[in-house]
């Protein structure tokens, strides 16, 4: 069960100075990571619950919908949008005011439409993945673009944009590369 | 005049490298520079208060020049509806992407550091850089205690008379946020994605840590130097600077304060897969 407890006392933990400043040995900064990402594991618990009492369920389940997190974003990896030909991207703003966040999503290919909630087509733009970012050691991802669209997001709320296939829309959303020189 | 990025108030221009050379917000133009230079990691002997190695608990360059990364290759310009971007590298392994979106009133620059080498065996601590003119008489701003902006004053101390022994370490101080600095006409802040280090060590100049490797413990306690390593090699970090300028000291906080706290609590992001139609699923 999802609980905040847990990320609760590891941000504690995690007031020593050591961990502040980075100061401690290689060992110990590698249990501080474990400790967060599994505290971290536990809210997303708690999130996918809140998820799943406002989404629909599927025609051939009773059961919620299945909610995935990317934890290696850093890296403009993530395996579900670099598979899917559809799917729903949530975007949660934590703040207390309206903000508008530039969504950034790792594809393989240019070539999808963005449906906000309200059913209109929204604005896209895809751009390779620069070369160094491909090359950073350990990471594992086809991706090779980013799929790029501006989410205007209500306060302390979320939106779900329908993300789907459509080639037909490669050419115009993929921005030409130009030189310098 | 073609070779800028941005569409609306908030204008980049950049040189033939791709470099920032001045922006433009609301009409206030500002030339600036950025680059990215190294200190070399002072090796020590560890006696006690002298000599002491450049590591976890201490940042202590060798020498007070540091060296610059040039540019490589030909920077790629990106122009879209939505953003404008142009990828290059520098080297010593350090690239950039430097981007406006559009509405936004700042300039996002995304780096990218390591593995460093040090097949030299010499420790390096790499540094972004952003070059003004602006006459800001020794004085620029950091949010150390993560609450409020407080002002900083080259090679001085406001509650003792200060020795400068190492004129760089000296004048650095934590970031938790952003670095200011402002001529009292123009306001220039950097806003950071993560805890870093900074300083001004010129007037109209701010300058951020970015990424170190070190190959000598400090003798603090740690016992080990600040050498990390994945997948065999040092490691590579990857993080986000946001640029911006303002006419006034309200414009500034403004548009920092909200910056900031949207990079602190950012929007979160996550994905259900779904084999409904839209209408269906809505």
């Amino acid at each position: 069960e999802g609980d905040v407890s847990k990320m609760r006392e590891v941000v504690a933990v995690a007031q020593h100075h050591d961990a502040v400043t980075g100061t401690a040995k290689q060992a110990v900064t590698f249990d501080y990571q474990q400790r967060l990402s599994e505290g971290i594991q536990d809210c997303q618990e708690v999130i996918k619950y809140a998820y799943q009492n406002l989404m629909p369920t599927s025609k051939s389940s009773a059961a919620p919908p299945e909610l995935i997190f990317c934890p290696l974003m850093n890296t403009t990896e993530c395996p579900i949008t670099e598979t899917s030909t559809q799917l729903i991207d949530n975007v949660y703003n934590p703040l207390a005011r309206p903000v508008s966040k530039y969504v950034r999503l790792p594809v393989t290919s240019p070539g999808f439409d963005v449906i906000a909630p309200n059913g209109q087509k929204i604005e896209t733009q895809v751009i390779p993945i620069p070369k160094p970012v491909l090359l950073i050691p350990g990471r594992k991802s086809s991706a090779t673009y980013e799929l790029i669209f501006r989410a205007d997001l209500p306060p302390i709320g979320f939106k779900s944009f329908f993300v789907i296939k459509n080639a037909s829309v490669a050419e115009r959303q993929l921005s030409k590369p130009s030189r310098m020189a | 005049k073609k070779a800028f990025l941005g569409k609306g108030k908030f204008l980049l221009g950049v040189d033939r490298n791709g470099r920032i050379q001045r922006l433009s917000h609301n009409g206030n133009v500002l030339d600036v520079t950025q680059d990215y230079v190294w200190y070399e990691g002072h090796p020590g002997n560890n006696s006690e208060f002298e000599f002491r190695a450049s590591g976890a608990y201490i940042f202590r360059p060798w020498h007070e020049k540091p060296h610059v990364a040039q540019p490589q290759g030909n920077p790629i310009v990106y122009k879209g509806p939505l953003v404008d971007e142009i990828h290059m590298n520098f080297g010593f392994n350090v690239s950039q992407v430097l981007r406006v979106y559009k509405d936004k009133p700042e300039a996002e620059i995304e780096w990218l550091v390591g593995p460093i080498p040090i097949g030299d065996h010499v420790g390096k601590e790499v540094v972004s850089r952003f070059n003004t003119q602006l006459d800001t008489k020794k004085t620029f701003y950091t949010d150390s205690n993560g609450r409020q902006l407080l002002k900083r004053e080259r090679n001085f101390r406001p509650t003792w008379n200060l020795n400068v022994t190492e004129p760089i370490a000296g004048n650095y101080y934590p970031i938790n946020s952003r670095i200011a600095m402002n001529d009292g006409k123009t306001f220039v802040t950097v806003l950071t994605d993560r805890s870093q280090g900074g300083s001004s060590l010129k007037d109209g100049q701010l300058e951020i840590m970015i990424h170190r490797r070190l190959l000598y413990d400090d003798a603090f306690g740690v016992g080990e130097a600040l050498n990390e390593e994945a997948f065999g090699e040092g490691l590579v970090v990857r993080g986000k600077h946001w640029l911006q300028v303002s006419s006034s000291a309200e414009a500034s906080a403004k548009n920092h304060r909200l910056r900031a706290q949207q990079a602190f609590m950012d929007a979160q992001i996550s994905f259900t897969p779904t084999s409904l139609s839209f209408q269906e699923w809505k």
